[in-house]
C-alpha cells in the first residue's frame, strides 16, 4: 500500500467519524 | 437548517475522500499496481480522462497540493543534468519548467498529466515507488535511446525525479553505453542528485533486466 495515500484515507476516515 | 446541510457535505465529502484514497492505495500495492494503472485514466498520449478528474478529484487535489508545498519547501531543482543530452527531474508543472533544449520527455508517472504537450513524449505509466513492466521498461529504453540518436536531449521524469525515473534512466545510460553497471549509473545520479534513491523492489527490477540483457 502507498503509506502516504493510505494515511490521508485514514485520517479522512475518522474525521468523517468525528463529523458524523 | 443550513448547518445541518453543511455538516451533511462534509460527512460525504470526507467519506468520499477517505473512500478515494483506499482504492488508489490499495491500487498501487505491490499485488495490484502492475495492472491497476488504467484505474487512473492516462492514455499513452498523457492526458488524463475527464472521469478520472471527476471520480478521483479527492485524489488529484491532494496530490497536487501534496506536490506544491514540496516544491515551496524542497531546495532541490526540479531537474540535474546528468550527462550530456541526459536530464532527470520532477514532473513540471508546465513546459516552460523544462530545460531549454526542448528535450524529449519519458514520463514515468501514471498519477500525473502530461504538461509539455510541444515536445516529444513516451508515457510509461507506472505506480509511485513502483516498477516498470518488462514491455514498460523496454519500451522507454528504446524511445530514449532513439530520440537521443536523432539528437534529441532527453528528460526523464516521475513525480519528484527520485525513484522511477531513475530506474528508467539508468536502464537507458546502460543500453546507451554511457555506464558499464546498473551501481555505476546509480552512483552517477546520486552524485548529481543526491536524493535518488532505488527502493528495494526496484533495484531487483533493475537488476533482473540486466541479467535478461545480458542473457540475450
Amino acid at each position: 500500500l502507498s503509506p502516504i495515500v493510505f494515511t490521508c484515507a485514514t485520517v479522512a476516515a475518522a474525521l468523517t467519524l468525528l463529523v458524523a | 437548517g443550513a448547518a445541518r446541510d453543511f455538516r451533511g457535505l462534509l460527512v460525504l465529502a470526507l467519506a468520499y475522500s477517505s473512500g478515494v484514497g483506499y482504492m488508489v492505495a490499495a491500487a498501487a500495492s505491490d499485488v495490484l499496481a502492475r495492472k491497476s494503472t488504467p484505474l487512473m485514466g492516462k492514455n499513452l498520449g498523457g492526458s488524463i480522462h475527464p472521469l478520472s478528474w471527476l471520480l478521483l478529484l479527492p485524489y488529484h487535489v491532494g496530490l497536487r497540493v501534496k506536490l506544491g508545498v514540496q516544491r515551496l519547501v524542497s531546495k532541490e531543482p526540479l531537474y540535474n543534468r546528468v550527462l550530456p543530452g541526459w536530464y532527470i527531474g520532477g514532473w513540471p508543472w508546465s513546459a516552460g519548467e523544462l530545460p531549454a533544449d526542448s528535450p524529449s520527455v519519458l514520463d514515468c508517472t501514471c498519477e500525473l498529466p502530461r504538461t509539455a504537450h510541444r515536445h516529444r513524449y513516451c508515457c510509461l505509466p507506472i505506480w509511485d515507488t513502483q516498477v516498470p513492466t518488462t514491455p514498460q521498461l523496454e519500451r522507454g529504453v528504446a524511445f530514449a535511446v532513439a530520440e537521443r540518436a536523432l539528437g534529441k536531449s532527453v528528460y526523464v521524469h516521475c513525480a519528484h525525479g527520485h525513484g522511477r525515473s531513475a530506474l528508467l534512466l539508468i536502464a537507458c545510460l546502460l543500453e546507451a553505453g554511457q555506464v558499464s553497471s546498473w551501481e555505476e549509473g546509480l552512483a552517477l545520479l546520486q552524485s548529481v542528485r543526491p536524493k535518488v534513491k532505488l527502493n528495494a523492489r526496484q533495484q531487483v527490477a533493475l537488476e533482473a533486466w540486466v541479467q535478461r540483457r545480458r542473457g540475450g
